[in-house]
């Protein structure tokens, strides 16, 4: 005949949930996003940390990523490229040799980065500083170069590793963004080894200058100016999930 | 007449399934015989209502969207699903206990992205390829 059949489906069950079915389902889902529960936090409310300057750039990024998301993904996929888990650290160390007349001068920043979710690979690093228009040097040309604290030495310079060098004008301002991804890939294999980024500022004649008198803002900065790194990671092709 | 059919077929024969539309004042959403169509749900997992705000910083809520409903296909109703559907609905008539009934699940999918802080103030951003349902059919 024209109509179904009475009988019940075999193949698909489909039934309401109750209450306790439907907030175990609710958690399932949460913990599916990654939200498992309500981490330690070891900060004052979300009101007081939202100006600063990861959160913004983060916030930022989501939008980019919620219009993407919209697109099914996949080959026309803009901005974050392959990222699946981008993560913002904030600098939780910040050493300084820019006392007196000791040269070279030197920021040295540091992360924690004990939070990074096993099975991911890095696919891009950036360090992030905000730099204000200097007039000291006037007018000039300055490398800002950042190197990887591989060892550090009792008695002696510690070990560096080069990562990245930007050209810039003294009175230039905004957003210096350094490309760190070699050593955010090692600092993932071997997270012992995280001994931090180092900063040298010099003018074109070699001469080393005080990062904090170029205009690159440290932790004292605003908070919506605060030096900060940002890493884009990969999920592995086969991610282990915990039995649920 | 086999000849002349195929002259009349069109040239794309495996076409994907079209997806079911969400409800509209057109849409049969209970069928005929009361029974409920294939179609998208949503069950929304409020952040808010959670009292998770303070550390997830977007979005507010999340749409899990699924898919629930009836595939049966009356001779005479549009169809609305692969071919494969119908005929597995078919033979399913003939013999319910040897062939299930067609499913009704996503069609489409796109991801997701959620933005929290973790125990060490680090913002993290994450994407959720395949997980938000975009459109239900039957398979």
């Amino acid at each position: 005949g024209s109509s179904p059949s009475p009988r019940p489906a075999a193949g698909c069950p489909q039934r309401r949930l109750g209450p306790r079915e439907r907030r175990d389902l609710q958690r399932e889902i949460l913990a599916v996003l990654g939200l498992p529960g309500r981490p330690r936090l070891r900060a004052p409310p979300a009101a007081a940390r939202l100006p600063a300057s990861a959160p913004l750039f983060m916030l930022d990024l989501y939008h980019a990523m919620a219009g993407d998301d919209d697109e099914d993904g996949g080959p026309r996929e803009r901005g974050l490229g392959r990222a699946d888990l981008v993560m913002s650290f904030v600098n939780m160390v910040e050493l300084d040799r820019a006392l007196g007349h000791q040269e070279p001068h030197w920021k040295e920043f540091r992360f924690d980065l004990t939070q990074i979710p096993a099975g991911e690979t890095v696919t891009a690093a950036e360090f992030r500083i905000y730099k204000l228009p200097s007039t000291h040097p006037l007018n000039r040309t300055l490398h800002v170069s950042v190197f990887e604290v591989v060892r550090e030495q009792a008695n002696r310079e510690s070990d560096l590793f080069f990562l990245d060098l930007q050209t810039l004008r003294a009175e230039d301002e905004g957003w210096l963004v350094l490309d760190v991804t070699a050593a955010s890939d090692r600092w993932l294999s071997n997270r012992n080894e995280d001994l931090g980024l180092r900063l040298y500022v010099e003018t074109e004649d070699g001469r080393s200058v005080d990062p904090g008198l170029a205009g690159l803002l440290g932790r004292r900065a605003p908070r919506s100016k605060q030096p900060f790194m940002v890493t884009f990671f990969r999920e592995s092709p086969n991610p282990t999930r915990v039995p649920r | 007449a086999v000849r002349s059919l195929r002259r009349r077929l069109p040239k794309k024969t495996n076409e994907l399934p079209q997806p079911n539309k969400l409800p509209g004042i057109f849409d049969d959403i209970h069928g005929s015989h009361g029974r409920q169509v294939c179609r998208r749900h949503e069950l929304y997992v409020s952040f808010q209502d959670l009292g998770w705000l303070d550390w997830v910083i977007a979005p507010q809520g999340y749409s899990a969207y699924y898919c629930e409903g009836e595939c049966s296909f009356p001779l005479d109703s549009c169809m609305n699903a692969t071919n494969h559907a119908i005929v597995q609905s078919l033979v399913h008539l003939m013999k319910p206990d040897a062939v299930p009934k067609a499913c009704c699940a996503p069609t489409k999918l796109s991801a997701t992205s959620v933005l929290y802080y973790d125990s060490s103030n680090n913002v993290i951003l994450r994407k959720h390829r395949n997980m938000v349902v975009k459109a239900c059919g039957c398979h």
